[in-house]
């Protein structure tokens, strides 16, 4: 006959102040990604697009342009890049194989 | 200048082709 079930909720309201462990991981996947902010591209193939990109001429705009405004890239990253672009469908060469022009903008 | 013309109608298959 003795009254029980006092202890009943004493244990119980430790738990909910405990911090989120989940928080921590979310964000700490990102560190080792390249920057692709665009469309999968490398930030030096993202040059060359745009400038590509800005060229109005009919005839596009040749290597060594592009060489002259991305001063300090080297020619054979230029070349790759604009061989990426062109497999990708981005540029495409016009009068000769070093003048490319953009398929994105008309 | 055709030869542009078809350089960009190939590009832009190419393009096309990537997207799909």
């Amino acid at each position: 006959s003795k009254p029980q079930g006092m202890m009943g909720g004493a244990g119980g309201g430790m738990n909910s102040g405990m911090a989120r462990p989940g928080m921590a991981s979310i964000s700490g996947g990102y560190s080792g990604a390249i920057d692709m902010s665009n469309n999968g591209l490398s930030p030096s193939q993202n040059q060359v697009l745009s400038l590509i990109k800005s060229c109005p001429d009919p005839q596009g705009i040749s290597i060594q342009d592009l060489k002259l405004r991305l001063s300090g890239m080297s020619i054979s990253v230029i070349k790759q890049a604009v061989e990426f672009l062109s497999n990708e469908g981005h540029i495409f060469s016009t009068i000769d194989e070093d003048h490319f022009r953009s398929t994105d903008n008309d | 200048l055709q030869r542009i013309e078809q350089n960009k109608q190939a590009a832009l298959e190419r393009l096309a082709a990537r997207n799909v």
